[in-house]
């Protein structure tokens, strides 16, 4: 038996809004642990990395592990049907082959409940190394979405320039260039504004500008978003979710021909 | 510039 309760329908709503664009299905793996789910986007340049921890639910079982594949459009519809404010659980039997969505609204008159069927998803994990990053930056995730809207109307790739000064963000087309500079704050009366850098050797990489945006769909996760990165290893642009878990986006930097 | 599949970063497990 799966069982899973968050009291608000809204969390679950930004989880799947934040992968939705980049998957059209994926496995959720659960355990005593919580739910993962790792998955390549379809033309496999991004891996999603989604971790919700057992105890950041309002009510959670998982009696054996349990890997439910599902359909991220029709999961999208089924929540389409709860309101921010219902109580969502979702539920399993045993190598069941389908999963339920159960929304009770906030006074408890209105219970609902949505049977989807489960896919046997072919999906290979990867095994992804603990990582020593050269820099990792950490700014309001709404700046950063708001950055990779501006450069996305100038050019396809976004070049990332981290020093111990700042970091800047550059993308350059047929219109002309960009360049978008951050500097480290120096005092901030609120934590989520800030903006810091912890860097061992300055990094430069170039990015694809579309995966950067779909990545920026998890901002309402979360007011400030990490970003590591290494010379030639993929970035790293992680969200906590607050008491709950993370979702962490891998991309492959572009590289000279 | 090119861009590599992710897969290519991380083992298989």
């Amino acid at each position: 038996m799966f069982e899973a309760r968050l009291n608000a329908a809204t969390t679950l709503k930004k989880v799947l809004d934040a992968i939705k664009d980049l998957l059209n299905e994926a496995t959720f793996d659960c355990s005593d642990a919580g739910i993962q789910l790792q998955a390549m986007d379809n033309s496999h340049v991004s891996l999603v990395s989604l971790t919700l921890r057992s105890d950041g639910f309002d009510k959670f079982r998982c009696d054996r592990n349990l890997s439910m594949g599902m359909n991220l459009g029709s999961m999208s519809k089924i929540l389409k049907c709860a309101n921010n404010e219902d109580t969502v659980t979702m539920k399993a039997q045993d190598n069941a082959d389908t999963v339920t969505f159960m929304f009770e609204s906030q006074n408890h008159e209105k219970v609902s409940d949505y049977e989807m069927k489960l896919m046997n998803l072919d999906q290979e994990h990867l095994g992804i190394p603990e990582t020593d990053y050269s820099c990792v930056v950490r700014m309001p995730a709404m700046e950063f979405a708001r950055i990779c809207r501006d450069l996305s109307q100038f050019g396809e790739s976004v070049i990332i320039c981290c020093t111990k000064e700042g970091v800047k963000f550059s993308a350059s087309g047929d219109v002309g260039s960009a360049n978008i500079k951050l500097a480290q704050t120096s005092s901030v009366d609120k934590e989520e504004e800030a903006v810091t850098i912890e860097m061992q050797e300055p990094v430069s990489l170039t990015f694809a500008c579309r995966y950067l945006n779909a990545f920026t769909k998890a901002t309402p996760l979360s007011n400030q978003v990490q970003l590591s990165m290494s010379a030639d290893v993929p970035l790293v642009v992680e969200y906590r979710i607050p008491d709950l878990g993370h979702i962490r986006y891998y991309l492959a930097p572009k590289i000279e021909e | 510039m090119a861009q590599t599949s992710i897969a290519s970063y991380f083992n298989t497990r």
